[in-house]
């Protein structure tokens, strides 16, 4: 059965969707078999593999307010690299929010629609908006483990209560295989006093400190370039910090399968 | 009357509390008196500004849920520096989304409560997080400005288009008076290839093209620095770029005295 991944963190523009796509993309070198979901009404992860979140087709949007009309398996696009497949946001996905709310069983939409597919992938992650709001939910309701990047910035570890808070309320009351499995130190830059500062915060910190990733991903702005080409860093440029930083990451990942 | 400018932008991460935090700190150094609302469940502005957005205080929470019990007045708090108050946030904040959808008037709620400050301010700033929800649709219901900092990055870009759909609806359907007066480009680097062409996107796009504040905020770690000891950049390190930049934007910003 595949891992299933949610990568999140409340603060916003901490790497969510980098490390989505580019840890997708170097799991896929590795010879996995990767589902990305696109959970994000931005649809940065969408663009991230080149795609237009624009674009009339299935998506995220009709699997959680269309689910007769529309299932997972014709949802599922190729990319243009083997191995690594991709369910895309739309736009209309900011208006599922409201639409939401009033429905039975809302925070479980996106569990029925994906839940044939474990079997057939390796590795499924995804991505979610920088906000705990019924999509993230309903993120949370599949998946079993959270990976949580953290930038090396105060305001992204300040946002780690609060979403060991949610997660905990999570796994009470709607998903009890629900597991914070990793974090991941993003946007570092050894040159900064503050990113050594958080660095030293999260290796020390008795709540996430058994939980943070050897890796560590660098402040690169190639990662911000390959996404304006709609390409994973590590097939845009395999020998930038980016993209050796995302291939270490992948290996320690798999290395760590899953279990606390 | 107070100038009132809702900061927003979808995007995450891309200094929407950076700008709050210290454009209203240096318009204070101009001699403005400014009050700044934090909208954010995360409350970065309120630790910004040195204050903890878990105590127990009136908060923008308690304006929109139970505006008999509190008002506006009640819940201005002194911040160290003269001539700038704030209304803190609170983490109850982000239950607020799911407990509006079903008011009467739920976009009106901060409108009413902040209707009786813009006689006593000469500019009121406020912070969103970045989502286009009801609390940020809150805030636009009241403000008459709206400012944009776009990170010279491709997905903040990107995010322009729907930031300029959400405010025309908004315009139409809650608040006619409500404008994007100015997008200021952010984490500019002149020494990456991406920030350069983030840069000249938004100077020739005709939509944005005359929004666009002449002043740039560079990338700047001592803007992080400053957010982890609860001071503004412009009080934290004077001579510092993020200081200069703030300093600078503050000045045009008064030039541009928010008409279109
Ligand atoms: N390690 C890195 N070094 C430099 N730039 C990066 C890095 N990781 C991501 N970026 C860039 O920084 C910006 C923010 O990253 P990203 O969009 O992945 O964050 P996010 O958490 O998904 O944001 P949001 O909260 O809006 O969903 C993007 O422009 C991205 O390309
Ligand atoms: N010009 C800058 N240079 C360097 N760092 C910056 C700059 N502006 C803000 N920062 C830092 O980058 C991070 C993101 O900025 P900030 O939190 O202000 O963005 P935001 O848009 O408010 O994020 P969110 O979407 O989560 O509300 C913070 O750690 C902040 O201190
Ligand atoms: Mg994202
Ligand atoms: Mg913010």
């Amino acid at each position: 059965l595949a891992r299933t991944v949610a990568v999140a963190n409340e603060k916003g523009g901490v790497g969510k969707t980098a490390t989505v796509v580019n840890l997708g993309a170097a799991l896929s070198m590795e010879g996995q078999k990767v589902l990305v979901v696109d959970m994000d009404p931005q649809g940065n992860t969408t663009s991230g593999f080149g795609f237009d979140s624009g674009h009339d087709r299935i998506s995220t949007y009709n699997l959680i307010m269309n689910p007769k009309e529309a299932s997972a398996k014709e949802a599922i696009i190729n990319t243009a690299w083997p191995g690594l497949y991709l369910i895309p946001s739309h736009v209309d996905l900011a208006g599922a929010e409201i639409e939401l709310i009033k429905e039975m069983g809302r925070e479980n939409k996106l569990k029925k629609a994906l839940s044939g597919l474990r079997a057939e992938y390796d590795v499924i992650l995804l991505d979610t908006p920088p906000s705990l709001s019924l999509l993230t939910v309903n993120v949370f309701s599949f998946a079993t483990e959270v990976l949580v990047p953290c930038q090396t910035q105060p305001y992204a570890f300040a946002a780690l209560d609060n979403l060991f808070d949610t997660i905990s309320t999570i796994k009470e009351n709607i998903n009890p295989d629900i597991t914070i499995t990793g974090i991941v130190a993003t946007f570092f830059d050894k040159r900064t006093h503050v990113s050594q500062m958080i660095m030293e915060k999260l290796n020390t910190d008795k709540r996430c400190s058994n939980l943070v990733y050897k890796t560590v991903i660098r402040s690169n702005t190639t990662i911000a370039a390959s996404s304006d080409v709609g390409q994973p860093v590590v097939f845009f440029r395999k020998n930038s910090y980016g993209s050796m930083d995302y291939i270490q990451l992948a290996k320690e990942f798999l290395g760590r399968n899953g279990s606390e």
